[in-house]
């Protein structure tokens, strides 16, 4: 398990920090926030009320010892760039800081950031490619016009055996994994009957998905 | 291919109406600052600049005869509410909705939207979900506790057999597709070499992934 620091408790950084201390991390919180500090309190395993830009402070608590950091602050892009540097200069191995657009992403990444992150960026172009049915919940893009897609069981097909809605054409799509409830099935039979909460992993084309959603409504 | 609105044309608004149009639906992006509409003219098919709560303003624009639209407004929640209603009072079938948090989420559905999307929060369970490697470069949640990854190939394995790297245990990391170039081989022969480039898309338990992932490096 790592010790990380997340330093901006924002929409983003809150949930990185809660999300990485339920997976058993170390994880350090910072906000200048007073507010946001006492409300994330039972959330994060630790969490301090401090200005991250003031490196005495960002010394005292033992910040250089983190494996990795995330810096989650687009508000002062003059905030997020400074303690971008000061984590690098404290050694800090692995620095994620989101930008709020390219300008910031580019000088995050000549002042150390080892990556960058746009959230409403990344996440509008996920839609998009999630476009061609309302049952792609999410998608994977894996090269341009190829994704991996996950997707609710429509209606339509419940009852159905999965090689009569699933067909073995080439170019078509793949079915990858079947998820019911809790439980995975990798590579499932073709003869299994498809359940209405039923969620499909599928790969293909963009196109030959869009193809098969229309075919199945 | 589908007719679809984007309402609010910020960093969000704009990827979507720019990705929608690059795959070839007709895309009607409106913001009411001209700057914006101005930069944006080259990468979407029309746009126009109006204030999307006039309701008539929609309605010459032919709004009603979309099938879907998306409101990515965040900064004013009154008019992100107002604009959702309004869309739904005009019929368009299918509404997404940007929500700046979980108060302005449920506002949303209750107004009518199909669908609710929090890019800040979501990117930042995404990234807390792919921490186990810093190969991983994305990931998609299937049931609580179990992904598909997306990973870069460690410099580490470059040269090595994939039946060498990834064994067949059966309570495992699953290799699903291998993407090499523009070209994805799904089902990879064991005896296939690594090469820099390649990119893995794996399936497994999130602790098997980070155990595998620390056994690499
Ligand atoms: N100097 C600082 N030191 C520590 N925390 C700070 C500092 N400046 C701002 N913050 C905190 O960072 C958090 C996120 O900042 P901000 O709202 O600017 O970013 P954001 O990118 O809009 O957030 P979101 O993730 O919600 O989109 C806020 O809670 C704020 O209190
Ligand atoms: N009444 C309106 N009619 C049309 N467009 C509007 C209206 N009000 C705001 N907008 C536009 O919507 C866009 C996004 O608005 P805003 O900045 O509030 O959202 P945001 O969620 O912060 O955006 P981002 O996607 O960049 O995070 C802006 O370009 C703004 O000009």
């Amino acid at each position: 398990k790592q010790h990380v620091a997340v330093i901006g408790l924002g929409r983003f950084g809150s949930a990185v920090a809660a999300e990485l201390g339920a997976a058993g991390h170390d994880v350090l919180g910072i906000d200048s926030d007073l507010g946001v500090v006492q409300r994330l309190a039972p959330s994060v395993t630790h969490v301090v009320q401090t200005d991250a830009t003031d490196e005495q402070s960002l010394g005292r608590l033992g910040v250089a010892d983190c494996d990795s950091a995330v810096v989650a602050i687009t508000g002062h892009i003059e905030t997020s760039i400074l303690v971008t540097l000061l984590l690098k200069r404290l050694g800090v191995e692995r620095v994620i800081a989101k930008a709020r657009n390219d300008l910031h992403g580019e000088i995050l990444t000549r002042v150390g950031a080892d990556r960058v992150i746009y959230p409403e960026r990344d996440t509008g172009l996920r839609l998009a490619h999630s476009w061609s049915s309302s049952d792609i919940t999410d998608s994977l893009d894996v090269v341009e016009g190829y994704a991996v897609s996950r997707v609710q069981v429509p209606q339509e097909i419940v009852g159905q055996e999965l090689g009569d809605v699933i067909g073995n054409r080439p170019d078509g799509v793949t079915l990858l994994l079947l998820a019911r409830g809790s439980r995975v099935i990798l590579y499932p039979d073709r003869g299994e009957r498809l359940q209405r909460r039923d969620v499909l992993v599928l790969a293909g084309e963009l196109e030959e998905m869009e193809r098969f959603f229309s075919s199945l409504h």
